[in-house]
């Protein structure tokens, strides 16, 4: 049996628009610890990684682990039907095919019940080992978003590039070339605004600008994006859920052959 | 020249 009662639903609406494109079908994972999802592109390229802990649903209830496999489209399709204040109520007994949401009103004064089918997905579970990064870079989730979105008119991949002197994005394509250096600015009036750069050693890495378009439609759930980067390894681009968790995207770099 | 990397090159099956 399970039963998780989330009181802020809204933000898991905007967790599956911020997954929906990337990846078709998942297996959500239920424990004790949380409820969580790992899945890739279908082009295995990228890789997103959800938590969503215990401690942040008013009420969850999971006897045992449970996997359950979801088109996310239909998922998205279901939670787009709940209102953003609604409290999302997840459902399902053991060994069931089908997954119910409940979404009540704030007032109380509408409950709607909308059941999906389950589905069988084999997906392989990949270990992501812990790592130190060279570079860690926390800025507006925003500022990021404009910036994918910015240089994707001009080229198909982003050069990052970590240095003292702040971090660089730059791109080339037919028409051009274009390069945005952000510095550290700890000085502002609100610390969602801040840029905070934490270096180790200076790195740079080549991504497709796709995939970071992409990862940009979770910027509705956090004023703030983290990308950490170390030389020939997938760079990591999270957002924070609230205080109960996060969505993780590792995308793999270019790579001279 | 770059070429794509895939993740399965990072992290393995666990």
């Amino acid at each position: 049996m399970l039963e998780l009662r989330l009181v802020q639903g809204g933000l898991l609406k905007k967790v599956l628009e911020a997954i929906k494109d990337l990846v078709n079908d998942a297996n959500f994972d239920c424990s004790p610890a949380g409820f969580s999802l790992q899945a890739m592109d279908s082009s295995h390229v990228a890789l997103v990684a959800l938590l969503l802990r215990s401690e942040g649903f008013e009420h969850y209830r999971c006897d045992r682990n449970l996997s359950m496999g979801m088109n996310l489209n239909n998922m998205a399709k279901m939670l787009k039907c709940a209102g953003n204040d609604d409290i999302v109520t997840i459902k399902a007994d053991d060994g069931a095919d089908s997954v119910t949401f409940m979404f009540e009103s704030p007032t109380q004064d509408k409950i709607s019940d909308f059941e999906m089918k389950l589905m069988d997905i084999d997906s392989e579970h990949l270990g992501i080992p812990e790592a130190e990064f060279q570079a860690i870079v926390r800025m507006p989730s925003a500022e990021f978003a404009r910036i994918c979105k910015d240089l994707s008119t001009i080229g198909d991949t982003v050069v990052i590039s970590v240095t003292k002197e702040g971090v660089k994005f730059s791109t080339r394509g037919d028409i051009g070339t274009a390069s945005i250096v952000c510095r550290q600015n700890t000085t502002v009036d609100k610390p969602e605004e801040a840029t905070v750069i934490e270096m180790e050693e200076p790195v740079t890495l080549t991504f497709a600008l796709r995939y970071m378009n992409s990862f940009t439609k979770a910027t509705p759930l956090a004023s703030q994006v983290t990308i950490s980067l170390s030389s020939d390894l997938p760079g990591v681009v999270e957002y924070k859920v609230a205080e109960m968790g996060y969505i993780r995207f590792y995308l793999a770099p270019k790579l001279e052959e | 020249l770059k070429s794509q990397a895939r993740i399965a090159r990072f992290f393995r099956a666990s």
